[in-house]
């Protein structure tokens, strides 16, 4: 760890904060409770207290911001710059500055927490259905009011639990109207509006009046991003229109074409060409609590650690069992000295050395265990003149022990990008797995165990070196009669692997070899821009490939697009 | 899903990122969090001081020791991150 030249530090051990404004992203109980649990990370191993003060100059005054926010050190958009924060003292000192231009959540996507309703503020359950529909999206189906609701459970139609989503019809934030609703129209400068706008400030921020006339009243309030809003560009808050012409083609879902980023966009208005308006597409977003938490501690005096896992480390990567690594426990304690607080257990070591926001070790990184050899290898025959590259498509693709399989019709081939040694094969399925069927449908290597789990209609094998266990039913998983087969399989460590089957995925256990409560989840809602009939799903040095028909679609950790290309030429290298 | 012409690059108004080479890339990065100095950016990195700010970057990152902008200090430069720099005040 790192502390500041000089170790600054704060002269007094309770210390408050104010937080001035809230980003438009999330709900404002999310986020004060989001802060709340990122000083509680630094009070549970030191004598520091945290107090929330409403007013008034406290220690640690936290505001979000765009670009120039007021301090010198503009921040740059959409990623690259998350957040700063200064060393301990008087003024400016210590206090912690977010980026707006940031799609803020819990890090695993849009949080919706709905109000009013029957819900008691539970956040919005997507997809939910209601009269027999699929909503993956607040609606105002069924209303008179144009107010968008949702479901807080999987179906509206059985539980009739609903609350009313975030919008600018049902309450602002900050302002001068105690969160008042929006009145629409209003009349600003002479000018009517009937929409939020940004006209007349220079943060960005979206606003309406909370009377139908600003200019006398001087009545209003800042308002809240809906569940379709985009992020940064020029149109922050507004909802992507579809379809939308770019480039004189027609646009009916986010694209990243136009950018050399992959970053999914889309327009706000139905023509690009013609209005320019546009902006991000909701992705996972980055969690307020560990960007705050890693602010925190600057604020209270820590500089940036060089130990990957440490929470001072300066690149965000998500990690959802969050714990304080000894690096940053002796930092601070180095400042502070331990409190009472319970004697901190060191976390087990993540074998991790990629910062990569994959929670954990997952698929392709090296671990150090001995690789395990395949089942059977005295017997393989390999058939040269079955050439992979003639094949149009494969049943399963996967990797184990380092090498991509490509499986058809009881045959496999291998390939090395490691080796260079090309593609191997065809070998026989039958003899490295004997009993198995022909045709398989999905395979995956479990990262910690080494084991090979095949699936072929609703069956599923287990080879564990020349052991097998099956065919057992996919049932025995929990995976419901709604899954005929399984597509593809993504390791995500921990024990955790994703079984695809139509346009769904489960979470499955490999430990206890039974899938997560809260399965299924639509794929769409998690990766979006990838064919939801995918032939083949494999996770390969560390990006998630979908493949369909001779095209695959390859996705980084942070589920964007990055690659469309061709099965045969990108990844088998056929000639 | 694939194009016939090459995808045409846009400059979207707002977008403070646009298209920059690498080069441009890692001088702004090595500036902003403090592995090179005001003076040194202003007269254009020259190779040796280039791969003397790029290796103490790498080092303090946990990365290989290259010295030269390779793809994983090309990743880190391009990863989501803290706006304090990592160097000096």
């Amino acid at each position: 760890f790192l502390t500041f030249e000089g170790d600054l530090k704060w002269d007094h051990m309770d210390l408050t904060y104010r937080v001035m404004n809230y980003s438009p992203d999330l709900d404002r109980a999310v986020i004060d409770d989001a802060f709340k649990r990122a000083f509680k990370v630094w009070s549970d191993v030191t004598p520091l207290t945290f107090t929330q003060i409403y007013s008034g100059e406290a220690d640690i005054m936290i505001m979000f911001g765009s670009g120039e926010h007021g301090d010198g050190y503009p921040f740059d958009g959409k990623d690259g710059l998350l957040a700063h924060a200064f060393p301990p003292g008087q003024g400016i000192q210590g206090d912690a500055h977010f980026d707006d231009d940031e799609f803020w959540t819990l890090g695993t996507g849009l949080v919706v927490k709905t109000r009013q309703g029957n819900a008691e503020g539970a956040d919005c359950h997507f997809p939910f259905t209601f009269e027999g529909r699929s909503y993956s999206h607040c609606t105002t189906e069924g209303r008179k009011d144009g107010l968008p609701w949702c479901a807080t459970t999987p179906s509206y139609d059985r539980d009739k639990k609903y609350g009313f989503c975030p919008s600018e019809l049902l309450y602002t934030n900050g302002g001068n109207s105690d969160g008042a609703p929006c009145i629409f129209p209003f009349i600003f400068e002479g000018i009517s509006y009937d929409s939020c706008t940004t006209v007349g400030r220079s943060d960005g921020y979206r606003w309406c009046a909370t009377t139908p006339n600003f200019d006398q009243d001087k009545k209003y309030g800042f308002c809240p991003n809906r569940d379709t809003a985009v992020i940064g560009g020029n149109s922050q808050g507004d909802p992507c229109t579809f379809p939308f012409t770019f480039l004189g083609q027609s646009y009916s879902a986010c694209t990243s074409q136009g950018r050399q980023d992959g970053k999914l966009w889309c327009a706000t208005t139905s023509n690009y060409d013609t209005d320019k308006k546009w902006g991000f597409c909701p992705d996972r977003g980055y969690s307020i609590f560990l960007v705050a938490a890693h602010e925190f501690g600057h604020s209270l005096g820590l500089d940036h650690s060089s130990v990957r896992q440490a929470l001072m480390y300066p690149m965000y990567s998500y990690i959802q069992d969050f714990q304080l690594d000894p690096d940053d426990i002796q930092g601070i304690q180095y400042l502070y000295g331990r409190g009472s607080g319970p004697e901190p257990t060191i976390p087990a070591p993540i074998p991790t050395e990629d910062p990569q926001p994959l929670p954990t070790e997952a698929g392709s990184t090296s671990t150090t265990e001995e690789e395990m050899p395949e089942p059977t290898t005295e017997a393989i025959t390999v058939d040269p003149r079955q050439d992979a590259c003639v094949e149009k498509n494969f049943d399963a693709i996967t990797e184990i022990n380092g090498e991509l399989h490509f499986f058809k019709d009881g045959k496999y081939w291998t390939h090395s990008s490691f080796w260079k040694s090309g593609i191997q094969g065809a070998f026989s399925v039958a003899d490295t797995w004997p009993s198995l069927p022909a045709a398989i449908d999905a395979a995956f290597q479990d990262v910690l165990t080494k084991r090979v789990f095949f699936f072929a209609g609703r069956q599923f094998w287990v080879f564990s070196g020349k052991s097998m266990v099956g065919p057992r039913g996919i049932e025995k998983l929990g995976i419901g009669k709604e899954a005929s087969r399984i597509s593809g399989a993504l390791q995500r460590g921990r024990g955790k692997v994703l079984l695809f089957s139509g346009e769904s995925y489960w979470r499955l256990d490999v430990k206890v070899q039974r899938v997560d409560k809260g399965y299924p989840r639509a794929t769409d809602d998690v990766f979006t821009g990838v064919p939801l009939d995918a032939r083949n799903v494999f996770l390969y040095q560390d990006k998630y490939y979908f493949c369909r028909g001779n095209f695959y679609w390859r996705m980084t950790p942070r589920y964007q697009v990055d690659r469309v290309g061709y099965v045969k030429y990108d990844i088998l290298q056929c000639p | 899903p694939l194009q016939s012409k090459p995808q045409a690059l846009v400059t979207f108004p707002g977008d403070l990122v646009g298209t920059r080479s690498d080069l441009e890339l890692a001088e702004s990065y090595l500036l902003r969090f403090g592995y090179t100095a005001e003076a040194e950016a202003r007269t254009g990195l020259r190779q040796l001081s280039l791969g003397k700010a790029l290796r103490r970057m790498q080092k303090q990152l946990g990365l290989e020791e290259t010295g030269q902008l390779d793809a994983d200090t090309l990743e880190a430069m391009r990863a989501p991150r803290c706006g304090v720099p990592d160097v000096g005040t």
